[in-house]
C-alpha cells in the first residue's frame, strides 16, 4: 500500500546542512512511532534548510530530495487533519514536546537520570524548535525549550564526569 | 554565461519556493 511505501533516499548532507541533522534524525526516528512528528521535523529541516543554502549545487540537491520525502509523507498522510490544518498540527507537536519534557522532567525530579530521559530532554527542546512552523512560540514554550536544553547538557555532562546532577 | 546560470539557479529556487508553498497550501 501507500503507507508503506519507503521514502525517497536523501544524498550525504552537504556540511552547511548539519545545523538540521538533528531534526532529520528525530524524523528518522518518528516515522513508524508518529510520522505527523516526523513529517514536521522534516518539515522545519525544509524551511531551514532554505535559509541557509538553496543554491550551491549539492545543497540544492539534498533540499528537491527532502522535498520529494515530504511531497510523499504528505501524500502517505492522506486527509490528516494534524497535516491539513495547522491549527491541529500545532497542537500535535505541542502535546508531544511537552509529554516528552513531562516525561524527563519527572524521571529528573525522581533522581532518575539515565540516557533515556537525557534524550527526552534533548528532542522535547528540538520539537519546541520545529513548533515555530506554526508561527511565534509562547513564553511558556520558549522557557520549556530553555529549560530541556540546558537539562539535557547538564545531566549529560554530570554523567560524563561521574557526578551527581543537582 | 554567468547570467544564464544564475537565472536557471533563480527559477530552481522558485520551484523549491513553490512546492513548499503548494505543500503547505499556501497557493
Amino acid at each position: 500500500s501507500m503507507a508503506s511505501d519507503p521514502l525517497p533516499v536523501l544524498p550525504p548532507a552537504p556540511q552547511q546542512f548539519k545545523p538540521i541533522q538533528h531534526y532529520l534524525r528525530t524524523a528518522q526516528e518518528h516515522d513508524k512511532r508518529d510520522p505527523v512528528v516526523a513529517y514536521f521535523c522534516r518539515l522545519y529541516a525544509m524551511q531551514t534548510g532554505m535559509k541557509i543554502d538553496s543554491k550551491t549545487p549539492e545543497c540544492h540537491k539534498f533540499l528537491v530530495k527532502l522535498m520529494d520525502q515530504l511531497e510523499t509523507m504528505k501524500k502517505q498522510l492522506g486527509d490528516n487533519e494534524s497535516i491539513t490544518q495547522d491549527v491541529v498540527g500545532n497542537a500535535h507537536i505541542e502535546n508531544y514536546a511537552y509529554k516528552m519534557f513531562l516525561y524527563a522532567d519527572t524521571e529528573d525530579r525522581a533522581g532518575r537520570f539515565h540516557k533515556n530521559m537525557i534524550k527526552s530532554f534533548y528532542t522535547s527542546s528540538l520539537l519546541y524548535d520545529v513548533l515555530t512552523v506554526f508561527g511565534e512560540l509562547t513564553e511558556e514554550n520558549v522557557q520549556h525549550r530553555k529549560y530541556a536544553k540546558w537539562k539535557a547538557a547538564y545531566i549529560h555532562n554530570c554523567l560524563k564526569n561521574g557526578e551527581t546532577p543537582q | 554565461m554567468g547570467s544564464v546560470g544564475a537565472s536557471v539557479a533563480s527559477a530552481e529556487q522558485d520551484d523549491l519556493s513553490q512546492r513548499l508553498s503548494r505543500l503547505r497550501d499556501q497557493v
